[in-house]
């Protein structure tokens, strides 16, 4: 299974839809400071149902909303699609509700409105949180995995005390 | 439950042995659980030795050779269970080039397992992507993506606007 | 006591206002004691937008925003009363060039009252010193000094081994 | 008053005895991941009386002195010594023991020896730690003024809590 792509449209300061196809192998994002970089990284995150504003770096689930700029107004909502393909073998998606088979492609939506509530889908499907959060149980990704490093995570390994590197390692097993 | 904790741990602690030796060119490293403790609830203890150098305290480690042995324990448990992605976001800042080069070696041997977006600052980094996008904000405030795609690994670079959709 | 704070805090707050104009080339920000507690108590608050954004906490600001405005405060609490000599730490590490060369234009402005010494890795920093030291471990686990001296702002480097006395 | 040189000798990885000329301006000090330049900013701090292991990145003050590599032995001391000039009307030495008058050039100097005892010297009359530490009381030097910024520390100050910050704006007052 891999990473197709990425549908982004009034995440942070993505106010504008903004798609990124990933190929196999190593995509870079590059850009000058503040332009957005670490935002998409908050945006798989969050659309893989990541709980915490605090993660996110908002005070509040909302806060992850477009809120304006000199030029634009604020956006009502969040939205992000996240696309994987080469699915069939890896993620289970036949016990949803409506949902018949295993599907070759599975794309998870999110959405935030101003008064923090969030909806889920899978594959247009309408689903609950714990169903996105199944869906990648035993596949590695996920907010206990390690395999989503946001910036500065890296310096908090070392100098963790030992009692909070066990909870890494216990979560990673 | 309490055997699982302890294979993995073992498992994740043989592989760090591997990868700080690799990303250190040498030296050791280890991890412990804190002796005396009830198993169950015993802390991790880390300790790095790069070549060449006495044992110490690994906060009296320079910031790049703390990053690199976070790196090196990073890397010890993704083999565990490779995910299908990752994103890293600015793993690279506080190394110098040499060490990029070393943790971009050990990067590409992954790739047989996951996908990897890597947000970086570094030329170096940039330089083993097979592709690249690039986000601005022209207009102040509002990000926009634009892609810079190579195709395999050759460095014709041709910039094209990433079409809104 | 009480009032020698508030006389203080005003000022750092008034230069903190312009030296984040100054390295952001715009936007606004503000220190303010946090209302409703005694103020020999309060605690401060730092309110930071960069130009066309909209005024958020400053924990959605991204690592660099975060850093320059750090920066800006460090070099208001420097206008109050400044050192003899300032040892700058990598502070540039999370900067990219373009907010390197901001930060380097508001550092030589406090050349007047101040020498400074800074550790870098960013060639954008090192094109403004005056005198440049490398630091090696040519033999593993000792540094040695290695001075490649420019005069005055020259950049006829020449490479010279600093003896050991 | 400005920093004229500084020499190192046993302090953490310079083993060998160091010595760096500093001048007015800008002096850049660059270098490989872990070749000491963070070292030369901990001595500068340390033999102006930093009194704190951790804040040296050490768990004991016998850390800092040089604990041996692959080749060499530890040694039994660390001594740096600090040299200021220009320092008629800034530094007031006149009132130290067996100091007749104001210098122009101050040096500073500190040991530590294994058993984590520490000497101080001004000129190179022995004094005690309040003697240095009052020395520079008046001139923005010292550990509590910020004008050492060890790696990583700017980040703290954003990060600290508001009422962490209203020590910080205390001590620089
Ligand atoms: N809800 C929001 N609405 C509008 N803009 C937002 C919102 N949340 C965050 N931002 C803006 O996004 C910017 C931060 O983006 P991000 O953290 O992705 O930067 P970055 O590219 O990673 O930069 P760096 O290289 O400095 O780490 C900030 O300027 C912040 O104001
Ligand atoms: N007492 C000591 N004896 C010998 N070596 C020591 C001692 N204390 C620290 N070191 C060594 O000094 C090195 C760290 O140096 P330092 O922090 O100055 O690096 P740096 O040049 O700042 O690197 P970076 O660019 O990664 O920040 C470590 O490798 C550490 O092992
Ligand atoms: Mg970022
Ligand atoms: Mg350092």
């Amino acid at each position: 299974m891999y990473l197709k792509n990425i549908q982004i449209l009034g995440f942070k300061s993505f106010a504008d839809k903004t798609n990124v196809e990933f190929l196999p192998g190593i995509t870079a994002i590059v850009g000058p400071n503040g332009c957005g970089k670490s935002n998409v990284c908050d945006s798989i995150r969050w659309v893989l149902g990541e709980q915490s504003a605090k993660a996110l770096r908002s005070d509040e689930m909302a806060g992850v909303i477009f809120n304006g700029s000199d030029k634009r107004k604020p956006t009502a909502m969040a939205e992000v699609h996240l696309t994987f393909a080469d699915c069939k073998d890896v993620l289970h998606t036949g016990h949803l509700a409506g949902v018949d088979a295993n599907f070759d492609e599975v794309t998870v939506t999110r959405r935030v409105f101003r008064d923090g509530s969030s909806e889920y889908f899978i594959n247009k499907s309408a689903c609950r949180l714990k169903d996105v959060q199944s869906l990648f149980m035993d596949t590695g990704i996920g907010r206990s995995s390690y395999s989503i490093m946001e910036q500065g995570k890296i310096a908090r390994i070392l100098s963790a005390s030992a009692q909070e590197r066990r909870l890494i390692f216990e979560e990673a097993a | 439950s309490r055997q699982m904790f302890a294979d993995t741990f073992n498992t994740i602690r043989t592989n760090f042995q591997q990868t700080f030796i690799e990303l250190f060119g040498g030296g050791v490293a280890d991890l412990n659980l804190i002796e005396g403790e009830d198993p169950l609830e015993a802390g991790v203890e880390i300790m790095a030795r790069p070549p060449g150098k006495k044992p110490q305290t690994i906060t009296l480690l320079s910031g790049g050779e703390q990053t690199l042995t976070a790196v090196a324990l990073l890397f010890a448990i993704y083999m565990v269970k490779p995910s299908p992605f990752c994103v890293l976001d600015e793993l690279d800042a506080p190394l110098d080039e040499s060490n990029i080069d070393r943790f971009t070696g050990m990067l590409k041997r992954f790739l047989k397992h996951s996908q990897f977006v890597i947000i970086t600052h570094s030329k170096r980094t940039i330089s083993i992507a097979d592709a690249i996008y690039g986000v601005t904000m022209e207009e102040r405030g509002v990000s926009k993506v634009v892609s810079v795609k190579f195709t395999g690994l050759s460095k014709g670079a041709s910039k094209k606007p990433d079409k809104k959709s």
